[in-house]
């Protein structure tokens, strides 16, 4: 069985709400340490994986290994209305594995909402660990997420693709849309300390706008954003959510290639 | 002009 409590404002409901541009069911595992959420966008082009351990739950109780495909769109939906000062308890059980209840009690607790929700059957997909995924890359980019929104802001004003390379010290982004072009050189300061730009080997990725735009929206959450790329392999972004937490969320973003 | 790749050419499905 699986019990867990949370506040309205809570981190994982925040982080779910960024990501539904994106994805709108999910493949959610719990065990007795924590929460694992993965999903693939309609396209299959992006992929999130986002981890959250049981502390960061006002309540956790997970007594058996489950995984349950949700439509988090619809959780999500059922969710908002509720008072921001609300609680919200997601409970599935062994018995009736078809569903889960999502409850919602007011902060006065004299009234009390359940939602059913179906769970659905999802195509799983076998990701390589991600910490080793990591390790192989040909640059890394460790930067605010400000930063990171700033130039996704910027790139937004362009309609099309946006291109990352590594220049010498540091990283260029650069859009081509019907309007015009972008270039934003992000170089590595000699003093600051949030900015960290590693090139092992020169690597250049051509990937879609619109994703970036997601990604950025989640890396609102958090305050640093690491980008790694590597040639003719996806992008990976991650960020650690929230302050002390060991939260973390990596996206996955297919390039495209010289058709 | 370029081709969006999807995610299934790098990691195998289940």
């Amino acid at each position: 069985m699986l019990e867990l409590k949370l506040v309205k404002e809570s981190l994982f409901l925040n982080v779910l709400e960024a990501i539904l541009d994106l994805v709108a069911v999910a493949s959610v595992s719990c065990s007795s340490t924590g929460l694992k959420l993965q999903a693939m966008d309609a396209k299959g082009v992006a992929f999130i994986s986002l981890l959250i351990p049981a502390k960061e739950f006002q309540f956790y109780h997970c007594d058996k290994d489950l995984s349950m495909g949700i439509a988090i769109g619809d959780m999500v939906e059922a969710i908002r209305s509720a008072d921001k000062d609300g609680t919200i308890t997601i409970k599935a059980s062994d018995e009736n594995f078809r569903n889960i209840t999502v409850s919602i009690e007011s902060p006065e607790c004299n009234e009390t909402t359940s939602f059913s929700l179906l769970l659905v059957t999802l195509k799983r997909f076998c990701i390589p660990e991600l910490q080793g995924l990591l390790k192989k890359y040909d640059a890394c980019v460790q930067m605010p997420s400000v930063d990171f929104m700033r130039i996704c802001k910027y790139l937004s004003n362009v309609d099309g693709d946006v291109d990352i390379s590594t220049i010498d010290k540091g990283i260029r982004f650069f859009a081509l849309g019907k309007c015009g072009c972008l270039n934003v050189k992000y170089m590595q300061p000699e003093k600051a300390t949030d900015i960290d730009i590693s090139v092992q080997a020169p690597v250049s990725l051509t990937l879609d706008l619109k994703y970036m735009n997601s990604f950025a929206k989640v890396s609102a959450l958090s305050n640093q954003v690491k980008l790694c790329l590597s040639k003719g392999q996806p992008l990976v972004v991650q960020c650690k959510i929230g302050q002390k937490t060991k939260s973390r969320i990596i996206y996955l973003l297919a390039p495209k290639i010289k058709g | 002009s370029r081709k969006q790749t999807k995610l299934s050419a790098f990691f195998s499905e289940k």
